[in-house]
């Protein structure tokens, strides 16, 4: 099973 | 004063077409360099980056920096009120709450202008860290969402799995498995017909049709699409906009439990 990843996991809040 | 105008409504038609099915609203950054869109999706997976350059325009002009909240919705709304061959001027105040678009016909002898409330969106702005990415796919952009419009009947996710021999989609459910494989091209009549692969490592990323489908919707901006893929980071899935800009979408994957 795959879980969809969230983009804020990725790239920082400025 | 802002000011910025395009020959053509056609463009800022599609750029609107290419954004409005993910984001209900977003935030136009002008300044003097050009406009800029950043926003992620409501349910915060993708995130879609916009540049448009200020000397893509016909006319521009940014006296102070300013941030328009717009509601797409009610933007496509106005857009829907300009023919394609129309010149369309984007014009606001400083620290106004209004933006006003005004469309001319080729002959000028018809002006529209219509005025829009301006939001105050809150907003979160995300640093994309600069990527070198381990394999980067140019194909035709049609040829794109034409794969995903397939593959996304057999399941919610697609397998993007790129070599040097060339990118491969999959996608398997209940009804079945489909695969497409694509090879690099050797040589093409036009070049909006190529696929060239640049691969430092091969990689395999799993994603959502649902997404990748919604990416495809600003297909008509470019003959070419571009993926730049990297283990374990998002997905980037970029349009150009000739002369003008680009508008590159941002897709985090789906991972392993």
């Amino acid at each position: 099973k795959r879980t969809q990843q969230s983009i804020r996991n990725y790239f920082n809040v400025k | 004063m802002f000011e910025a105008r395009l020959i053509s409504a056609t463009i800022l038609k599609k750029i609107l077409d290419a954004i409005k099915d993910l984001l209900n609203e977003g935030t136009f950054d002008c300044s003097d360099s050009g406009i800029q869109l950043q926003a992620m999706d409501n349910s915060h997976v993708s995130l879609v980056s916009l540049t448009l350059r200020s000397d893509g325009f016909d006319k521009f002009r940014c006296d102070r920096n300013i941030s328009m909240g717009m509601n797409l919705g009610s933007m496509a709304k106005i857009l829907k009120c300009a023919n394609n061959d129309d010149t369309v001027t984007i014009k606001a105040q400083d620290n106004a709450d209004t933006v006003t678009f005004m469309f001319e016909s080729p002959n000028h002898e018809k002006v529209s202008d219509y005025e829009m409330k301006l939001m105050n969106l809150d907003q979160e702005h995300l640093g994309i860290p600069e990527t070198d990415y381990s394999c980067v796919v140019r194909m035709p952009s049609m040829e794109f969402a034409r794969i995903c419009r397939d593959l996304a009947q057999f399941s919610e996710s697609m397998l993007i799995c790129c070599t040097k021999e060339g990118v491969k989609f999959s996608a398997s459910g209940d009804v079945g498995s489909a695969n497409v494989k694509l090879a690099q091209t050797s040589s093409v009549d036009k070049e909006e017909e190529a696929v060239s692969i640049e691969m430092q490592e091969p990689v395999t990323l799993t994603f959502a049709c649902r997404y990748l489908n919604a990416f495809t919707k600003a297909s008509p901006l470019s003959g070419q699409v571009q993926l730049s893929m990297s283990a374990d980071v998002p997905l980037v899935v970029e349009y150009r906009i000739q002369d003008l800009g680009h508008i590159r979408y941002y897709l985090a994957p789906k991972i392993e439990d």
